[in-house]
């Protein structure tokens, strides 16, 4: 079991310590702010009020003992600077920094952070993404060329087999999963990597896997 | 092509504004802030200051135009619920909204908003499940059950070739990518949908989907 430390119980901080917490991890959650100190106290293992870039406190609170540290402080740039170099001179082995900017981003990397989180902007460009698209629910970027996209089974594609579709050959896209409400009710059925025999259904959700240039025809197509 | 409004340019909203205009939509920014609204005027078809609970001012910028609007306040949920309501009044056909807390969002989902955002929750989740676990670069929940994980490929697999590995069978994993970095130089290649004959490289991270149950036994094997 790791231990884990989190600078910054805003609401990236926060959400961070809790998830951590509940997958069952001793959390240390920090922050200057007494309210947000306080709305974490029954969640995580210690909540300790104090200014981060105060080394004494951090040392104080235990957090030269964990293993990983996140620092979510977005406004102040200088205060997470400030404080992923103390949590460096304190060996802290792994330490993840969300960043506001790139620049702020490419310091933080330089100071030895080994994880760069940026979530607006991340969630901007998948949001974005899913929104210009005909009918995408979601987009993920999986590489700079790569992306999957969950869309509802077109009219075209329903009632055929996967094998008559022939998405690889044809439109260079592969088919990962299928999300489907059973016609009994009940929760949404994942199939992961369905057969050729497979049979579309209205009201599929289909998650395919291609890249950018195939995605961007399928959305013509779809359009 | 779409037209977009974008309202709120901390940084989801004009990141969200800016992607959309580099996709190539039209996106009129509206801030009550001069300055982030100075900010996006070169990036932007319209950047323009206003108080978007004003009705007058919405249509005075053209907002009942749009297909689709954003709306990025966080911090003021009162502004963000009064300005969806001013956007559901006009007719406009999409309403995305960020939200802050889950109430804020059920809210928002009551009032219409086709979609609404965590962006901090969302990449919480996906930080803290890739921290948790040993080695883990990237985790995706592809739904309640299926998640994506990309791990560099461990030292067992290197030398094998996916036959041989027999993932599905015997770990319930599916790979559904491989990005590797060429000996030579130059940029990462993704190899998706590897067939069975391809052999693991030193260095490769693998892109496997499976179910959460199944990836946390991959974990405990790899830790
Ligand atoms: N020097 C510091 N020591 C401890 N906590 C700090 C320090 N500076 C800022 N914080 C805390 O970090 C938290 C997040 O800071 P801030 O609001 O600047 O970031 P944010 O990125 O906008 O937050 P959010 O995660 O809510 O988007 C706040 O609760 C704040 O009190
Ligand atoms: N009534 C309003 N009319 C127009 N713009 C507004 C209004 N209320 C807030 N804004 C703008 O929305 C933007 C985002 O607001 P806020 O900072 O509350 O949200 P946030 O979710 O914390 O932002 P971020 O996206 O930076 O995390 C700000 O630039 C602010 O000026």
């Amino acid at each position: 079991k790791k231990q884990f430390a989190v600078i910054g119980l805003g609401r990236l901080g926060s959400a961070m310590a809790a998830t951590l917490a509940d997958l069952g991890h001793d959390v240390i959650g920090v922050d200057a702010n007494e309210e947000h100190v306080r709305e974490m106290a029954d969640v995580l293992t210690h909540a300790v009020q104090l200014d981060a870039t105060d080394e004494r406190a951090l040392r104080a609170a235990g957090i030269q003992d964990v293993d990983v540290a996140v620092v979510s402080i977005g406004e102040n740039i200088e205060a997470s600077l400030l404080v992923v170099m103390q949590l460096k001179e304190l060996g802290i082995p792994t330490i993840v920094a969300k960043a506001v900017t790139s620049l702020h981003g490419r310091i933080l990397e330089r100071l030895g952070v080994s994880r760069v989180i940026f979530p607006e902007r991340d969630m901007a460009i998948r949001v974005a993404h899913s929104l210009v698209m005909t009918d995408v629910i979601d987009y993920i970027e999986l590489s700079r060329d790569f992306s999957i996209v969950e869309i509802p089974a077109p009219p075209p594609f329903v009632g055929r087999t996967l094998r008559e579709l022939e998405l690889r050959p044809r439109l260079g896209l592969t088919i990962i999963a299928i999300k489907r409400k059973p016609a009994t009710g009940g929760p949404e059925v994942t199939t992961v990597s369905p057969g050729g025999d497979e049979r579309i259904q209205q009201n599929d959700v289909l998650v395919l896997l291609g890249d950018n240039a195939q995605i961007a025809k399928l959305d013509e197509l779809l359009g």
